[in-house]
Protein backbone atom coordinates (compact mmCIF):
# COMPACT_ATOMS: atom_id res chain seq x y z
CA UNK A 1 0.00 0.00 0.00
CA UNK A 2 2.71 2.21 0.73
CA UNK A 3 5.47 4.00 -1.58
CA UNK A 4 9.01 2.36 -0.05
CA UNK A 5 10.71 4.78 -1.89
CA UNK A 6 12.46 7.15 0.85
CA UNK A 7 14.28 9.25 -1.31
CA UNK A 8 10.99 10.80 -2.91
CA UNK A 9 9.91 14.49 -1.98
CA UNK A 10 7.15 14.91 0.94
CA UNK A 11 3.60 15.69 -0.33
CA UNK A 12 3.45 19.41 -1.97
CA UNK A 13 7.39 19.55 -1.91
CA UNK A 14 7.67 17.43 -5.08
CA UNK A 15 9.40 19.89 -7.17
CA UNK A 16 10.76 22.78 -5.38
CA UNK A 17 12.88 24.25 -7.83
CA UNK A 18 9.52 24.53 -10.14
CA UNK A 19 8.22 26.42 -6.94
CA UNK A 20 11.65 28.52 -6.77
CA UNK A 21 10.91 29.71 -10.34
CA UNK A 22 7.31 31.15 -10.02
CA UNK A 23 8.00 32.64 -6.92
CA UNK A 24 10.41 34.63 -5.27
CA UNK A 25 11.94 32.44 -3.34
CA UNK A 26 14.65 30.46 -3.55
CA UNK A 27 14.57 27.01 -3.36
CA UNK A 28 16.20 27.10 0.25
CA UNK A 29 13.85 29.02 0.88
CA UNK A 30 10.95 27.29 -0.39
CA UNK A 31 12.44 23.94 1.36
CA UNK A 32 12.28 25.95 4.71
CA UNK A 33 9.41 27.39 4.42
CA UNK A 34 7.91 24.19 4.19
CA UNK A 35 9.04 23.11 7.70
CA UNK A 36 6.59 26.40 8.69
CA UNK A 37 4.03 24.29 6.59
CA UNK A 38 4.43 21.31 8.22
CA UNK A 39 4.05 22.76 11.44
CA UNK A 40 0.94 24.69 10.84
CA UNK A 41 -0.79 21.61 8.69
CA UNK A 42 0.23 19.19 11.16
CA UNK A 43 -2.04 21.15 14.45
CA UNK A 44 -4.97 19.73 14.48
CA UNK A 45 -4.84 17.23 11.51
CA UNK A 46 -1.86 15.71 10.22
CA UNK A 47 -2.59 15.46 6.96
CA UNK A 48 -0.11 17.89 5.05
CA UNK A 49 -2.64 20.11 4.40
CA UNK A 50 -3.66 23.65 6.04
CA UNK A 51 -7.68 23.73 7.12
CA UNK A 52 -9.10 27.04 8.13
CA UNK A 53 -8.97 25.74 11.66
CA UNK A 54 -5.10 25.22 11.51
CA UNK A 55 -4.69 28.30 9.22
CA UNK A 56 -6.86 30.47 12.66
CA UNK A 57 -4.66 28.57 15.13
CA UNK A 58 -2.08 29.83 13.70
CA UNK A 59 -2.76 33.16 13.37
CA UNK A 60 -4.09 33.56 16.69
CA UNK A 61 -2.68 30.83 18.84
CA UNK A 62 -6.43 29.94 19.56
CA UNK A 63 -9.03 28.21 17.69
CA UNK A 64 -11.95 30.22 19.47
CA UNK A 65 -11.91 33.74 17.49
CA UNK A 66 -14.42 34.34 14.43
CA UNK A 67 -12.40 36.72 12.36
CA UNK A 68 -13.50 38.28 9.43
CA UNK A 69 -10.01 38.75 8.17
CA UNK A 70 -8.61 35.21 8.99
CA UNK A 71 -11.17 34.06 6.46
CA UNK A 72 -10.74 36.38 3.82
CA UNK A 73 -6.61 35.98 4.00
CA UNK A 74 -7.70 32.19 4.23
CA UNK A 75 -10.09 32.25 0.86
CA UNK A 76 -7.65 34.55 -0.74
CA UNK A 77 -4.54 31.66 -0.24
CA UNK A 78 -7.14 28.84 -1.21
CA UNK A 79 -6.73 30.05 -5.19
CA UNK A 80 -7.73 26.06 -5.49
CA UNK A 81 -11.11 27.14 -3.64
CA UNK A 82 -11.24 23.78 -1.72
CA UNK A 83 -11.73 25.00 1.53
CA UNK A 84 -7.55 23.66 1.99
CA UNK A 85 -4.17 24.78 1.56
CA UNK A 86 -1.91 22.69 -0.13
CA UNK A 87 2.17 23.28 0.43
CA UNK A 88 1.84 24.83 -3.40
CA UNK A 89 -0.95 27.31 -2.80
CA UNK A 90 0.61 28.56 0.75
CA UNK A 91 3.83 28.71 -0.30
CA UNK A 92 2.56 31.29 -4.01
CA UNK A 93 0.50 33.21 -1.64
CA UNK A 94 3.64 33.70 0.95
CA UNK A 95 5.88 34.81 -2.06
CA UNK A 96 3.57 38.09 -2.54
CA UNK A 97 4.41 38.76 0.77
CA UNK A 98 8.19 38.73 0.25
CA UNK A 99 10.22 42.22 1.12
CA UNK A 100 11.43 41.64 -2.52
CA UNK A 101 8.20 40.85 -4.14
CA UNK A 102 6.49 43.02 -6.75
CA UNK A 103 4.85 46.21 -5.13
CA UNK A 104 2.17 45.35 -7.73
CA UNK A 105 1.59 42.29 -6.65
CA UNK A 106 0.97 43.80 -2.74
CA UNK A 107 -1.55 46.23 -4.11
CA UNK A 108 -3.14 43.77 -6.07
CA UNK A 109 -3.30 41.37 -2.95
CA UNK A 110 -4.42 43.95 -0.47
CA UNK A 111 -7.22 45.15 -3.13
CA UNK A 112 -8.82 41.86 -3.65
CA UNK A 113 -8.44 41.57 0.50
CA UNK A 114 -10.40 44.50 1.33
CA UNK A 115 -13.16 44.15 -1.93
CA UNK A 116 -14.73 41.59 0.07
CA UNK A 117 -17.93 40.96 -2.27
CA UNK A 118 -15.18 40.47 -5.40
CA UNK A 119 -17.05 43.13 -7.16
CA UNK A 120 -13.89 44.83 -8.52
CA UNK A 121 -14.04 47.62 -6.68
CA UNK A 122 -14.27 48.47 -2.21
CA UNK A 123 -17.71 49.88 -1.46
CA UNK A 124 -18.46 52.21 1.49
CA UNK A 125 -20.13 49.39 3.27
CA UNK A 126 -17.35 47.09 2.90
CA UNK A 127 -15.24 49.80 4.55
CA UNK A 128 -17.58 50.11 7.00
CA UNK A 129 -17.71 46.40 7.84
CA UNK A 130 -14.02 46.06 7.99
CA UNK A 131 -13.54 49.03 10.70
CA UNK A 132 -16.61 47.91 12.87
CA UNK A 133 -15.03 43.93 12.84
CA UNK A 134 -11.26 45.78 13.41
CA UNK A 135 -12.60 47.62 16.19
CA UNK A 136 -14.89 44.61 17.73
CA UNK A 137 -11.68 42.49 17.92
CA UNK A 138 -9.31 44.97 19.33
CA UNK A 139 -11.86 46.12 21.52
CA UNK A 140 -12.02 49.63 20.85
CA UNK A 141 -15.37 51.46 21.00
CA UNK A 142 -15.91 54.31 18.61
CA UNK A 143 -19.52 56.00 18.17
CA UNK A 144 -20.98 55.18 14.48
CA UNK A 145 -20.71 58.94 13.96
CA UNK A 146 -16.93 58.34 14.57
CA UNK A 147 -16.27 55.51 12.65
CA UNK A 148 -18.95 57.49 9.86
CA UNK A 149 -16.47 60.83 9.78
CA UNK A 150 -13.62 58.48 9.00
CA UNK A 151 -15.12 56.53 6.37
CA UNK A 152 -16.11 59.79 4.70
CA UNK A 153 -12.77 61.55 5.20
CA UNK A 154 -11.33 58.52 3.75
CA UNK A 155 -13.50 58.27 0.68
CA UNK A 156 -12.78 61.95 0.05
CA UNK A 157 -9.40 61.34 -0.35
CA UNK A 158 -9.64 57.88 -2.31
CA UNK A 159 -12.69 58.45 -4.38
CA UNK A 160 -11.19 60.47 -6.50
CA UNK A 161 -14.10 59.60 -9.08
CA UNK A 162 -16.60 60.43 -6.38
CA UNK A 163 -19.23 57.66 -7.87
CA UNK A 164 -19.12 56.06 -4.08
CA UNK A 165 -16.62 53.32 -4.54
CA UNK A 166 -12.68 52.53 -4.63
CA UNK A 167 -11.94 50.68 -7.82
CA UNK A 168 -8.35 49.32 -8.33
CA UNK A 169 -6.49 52.17 -10.23
CA UNK A 170 -7.84 54.90 -6.76
CA UNK A 171 -6.47 52.02 -4.57
CA UNK A 172 -3.28 51.89 -6.51
CA UNK A 173 -2.99 55.90 -6.17
CA UNK A 174 -4.12 55.90 -2.12
CA UNK A 175 -1.66 53.14 -1.31
CA UNK A 176 1.03 54.88 -3.08
CA UNK A 177 0.19 57.96 -1.42
CA UNK A 178 0.71 56.20 1.73
CA UNK A 179 2.82 53.38 1.88
CA UNK A 180 2.48 52.43 5.27
CA UNK A 181 -1.34 51.29 4.23
CA UNK A 182 0.77 47.95 2.67
CA UNK A 183 3.09 47.82 5.47
CA UNK A 184 1.09 44.26 6.48
CA UNK A 185 1.82 42.93 3.04
CA UNK A 186 5.60 42.55 3.73
CA UNK A 187 6.77 39.84 5.84
CA UNK A 188 10.59 40.41 7.30
CA UNK A 189 10.15 36.89 8.56
CA UNK A 190 10.13 35.44 4.68
CA UNK A 191 14.09 37.07 4.60
CA UNK A 192 15.30 34.92 7.19
CA UNK A 193 12.98 31.67 6.86
CA UNK A 194 16.27 29.50 6.08
CA UNK A 195 17.78 30.99 9.54
CA UNK A 196 14.16 30.08 11.59
CA UNK A 197 14.02 26.92 10.03
CA UNK A 198 17.40 25.58 9.36
CA UNK A 199 16.13 21.87 9.65
CA UNK A 200 15.04 22.01 6.02
CA UNK A 201 18.90 21.13 5.51
CA UNK A 202 18.86 17.65 6.54
CA UNK A 203 15.96 17.33 3.53
CA UNK A 204 17.18 19.10 1.62
CA UNK A 205 17.40 18.12 -1.99
CA UNK A 206 19.95 21.15 -3.52
CA UNK A 207 23.05 22.33 -2.58
CA UNK A 208 22.59 25.88 -2.68
CA UNK A 209 22.57 26.92 1.06
CA UNK B 1 -7.63 62.19 16.70
CA UNK B 2 -9.62 59.42 15.50
CA UNK B 3 -11.33 61.05 12.82
CA UNK B 4 -7.93 62.14 10.75
CA UNK B 5 -7.22 58.30 10.37
CA UNK B 6 -7.81 56.75 7.72
CA UNK B 7 -9.74 54.24 7.84
CA UNK B 8 -8.10 51.32 5.35
CA UNK B 9 -4.82 51.98 8.14
CA UNK B 10 -7.07 51.03 11.09
CA UNK B 11 -8.25 47.91 9.58
CA UNK B 12 -4.65 46.70 8.01
CA UNK B 13 -3.93 46.72 12.52
CA UNK B 14 -6.40 43.87 12.50
CA UNK B 15 -4.10 40.77 14.01
CA UNK B 16 -6.50 38.70 11.26
CA UNK B 17 -4.62 40.72 8.72
CA UNK B 18 -1.20 40.46 10.45
CA UNK B 19 0.49 37.29 9.14
CA UNK B 20 3.59 37.32 11.24
CA UNK B 21 2.02 35.11 14.20
CA UNK B 22 1.98 32.63 11.95
CA UNK B 23 6.08 32.43 11.92
CA UNK B 24 5.63 33.20 15.65
CA UNK B 25 5.27 30.04 18.69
Amino acid sequence: CCDADSSKQPRGLENPQVLATETVFSVSEIEALYELFKKISSAVIDDGLINKEEFQLALFKTNKKESLFADRVFDLFDTKHNGILDFEEFARALSVFHPNAPIDDKIQFSFQLYDLKQQGFIERQEVKQMVVATLAESGMNLSDDVIESIIDKTFEEADTKHDGKIDKEEWRNLVLRHPSLLKNMTLQYLKDITTTFPSFVFHSQVDDT
Amino acid sequence: QPTSMNAFKLISMSKGLNLENLFED
